[in-house]
């Protein structure tokens, strides 16, 4: 593991899913949208939160939820506002 | 599909017959148990249903092209609500548009202060049922210092339909992969390099993780590796992913030129499919000089096939950063999918100054330009604003001329 210099942006792939991804199936193409807020700004995190709050949390624990959801991750693009995580289906 | 965490919010957008709802609650946990934000529902982040609290919450979407093949709570915008409606408590429900065309929902929650929503009597600690039966308050946030000072948000969304034939070709994978054979592979390596942004230029670091599993992935196990090894790493899709970014224009809709620290993660899928998404720092965040400097992001994601052909493209970018303009963007992803028909939602944050009740001050936002009336070659069908308590939404409707 490794802590990336400020400002700088680190990319993960997960190979496992994204090499052999067959997306025939798919078909359609709107997609259903959930933003959820639990604090009005990152300056304002509740002092009970983590570091970092969300962002704090582990991939391997969004792939629970996501797992739920149906989707997987392909590839994770880390920064230090934000992480963005590209995913399957 | 993409997600996008942030320290305060996430936001989750998927696709197909995905079953978004049904992680709803699962999120509520994680946001209690493993990051630490209150909870009203349980007496302990032991109880199996703690849920967090949230500030607020949308979901919204557009009418389903085949809605009885959804799953779960998704085959009907009612069976939606439903669901909602069981999990939280304050929330509104809205379509916006024509019933018998294009429309579009909406379902939002509204913050209200713990002084009118008295926290919930929390759950007894040792039941284990699966069925909860509070709903969650939302908008109960501790006050703390610069609670007060949240930055505008704004967020617009592209959902474009009937898609140009051709132009959605681009996103087949039997093309992109004729197009990518065509470029000499220092192009193809260079366009890679463009579209994430010169990683090895700027002390970034690529990760990878070769056959790794669930717990790899996570854990941060994975060899940390110079970046020409990342490039020769990657998967098929990812690549062509970049070099469908680059040769169909998305790459340019925040370019390199203006926006020197974006950086792009698309992935083509097989046979056909896209879906890509950006971050942008804001201007002048570079480096440790700007913490409290917001990174935005955008994210696009295209179903290219003629029977179901549809483009998505969303970001929370402030308008006029960098001196671009919302309609030039929306101009700009039109003409990249030239679709037959598209639908345009903004959402912005109401004006907090003082006198902003008493006078209303259309011109300075965003959401109202005139501009945004007149993308070429479309004619503007409808234009529908809707005013929150603390959002502006304005939807407007577009088909080809």
């Amino acid at each position: 593991t490794f802590s990336p210099a400020p400002g700088s942006l680190q990319l993960t792939i997960n190979h496992d899913i994204a090499a052999d991804l067959d997306s025939t199936n798919a078909f359609e193409g709107p997609e259903k949208l959930l933003e959820v807020w639990f604090a009005p700004s990152p300056t304002a995190l509740p002092p009970t939160a983590r570091d970092n709050g969300l962002k704090g949390v582990s991939p391997s624990t969004w792939e629970g939820m996501l797992d739920m959801v149906n989707c997987k991750v392909l590839s994770i693009v880390k920064s230090d506002h934000v992480d963005a995580y590209l995913l399957s289906e | 599909s993409s997600m996008f965490v942030f320290p305060h919010k996430l936001i989750l957008k998927t696709c197909g017959t995905t079953t978004l709802l049904l992680g709803l609650r699962r999120l509520l946990r994680i946001a209690a148990v493993d990051a630490g934000f209150p909870f009203h529902n349980a007496a302990s982040t032991e109880d199996i249903n703690v849920a967090a609290t949230p500030h607020r919450v949308f979901y919204s979407r557009k009418n389903f092209l085949f809605p009885d093949r959804q799953q779960g709570p998704h085959t009907s915008w009612k069976e939606e609500v439903k669901f909602l409606d069981d999990t939280f408590e304050n929330g509104s429900a809205y379509m916006v548009g024509r019933m018998n065309a294009d429309h579009w929902y909406l379902y939002m929650t509204t913050p209200t202060s713990s002084a009118l929503t008295p926290p919930l009597t929390p759950r007894s600690s040792n039941t284990s049922s699966p069925t909860r039966t509070r709903k969650i308050p939302t908008g109960i946030v501790p006050h703390v210092s610069g609670a007060g000072d949240a930055p505008a948000d704004e967020t617009l969304e592209v959902l474009m339909m009937d898609l140009d034939p051709e132009l959605a070709k681009q996103f087949y994978l039997e093309q992109a992969s004729a197009v990518a054979s065509k470029q000499v592979p220092a192009q193809a390596q260079e366009a890679r390099r463009a579209a994430l942004g010169s990683l090895g230029d700027i002390d970034s670091t690529v990760d990878v993780f070769e056959n790794c599993g669930e717990s790899d992935l996570a854990g941060g196990q994975g060899a940390e590796i110079d970046v020409t090894a990342g490039e020769a790493m990657t998967t098929e899709g990812h690549a062509l992913g970049t070099v469908v970014s680059d040769t169909c224009g998305l790459a340019q809709v925040y370019p390199t030129s203006h926006y020197p620290d974006a950086r792009i993660d698309a992935y083509l899928f097989s046979p056909c499919g896209y879906s890509a998404n950006g971050v942008v720092p804001a201007p002048d965040a570079g480096a440790e000089a700007n913490d409290n400097k917001p990174a935005h992001y955008w994210t696009v994601h295209v179903t290219p096939e003629p029977i179901c052909s549809y483009a998505s493209f969303e970001t929370n970018v402030p308008s006029g950063q960098n001196g671009r303009r919302t309609s030039d963007t929306i101009q700009h992803v039109v003409d990249i999918f030239k679709p037959g028909r598209f639908t345009v939602t903004f959402f912005e944050t109401k004006n907090k100054t003082a006198d902003d009740e008493a006078v209303p001050q259309p011109a300075a936002r965003a959401g109202v330009d005139k501009r945004m009336d007149g993308i070429k070659g479309y004619r503007r069908m409808d234009r529908i604003i809707h005013e929150f308590d603390d959002y502006h939404l304005v939807f407007r409707y577009f088909e080809r001329e």
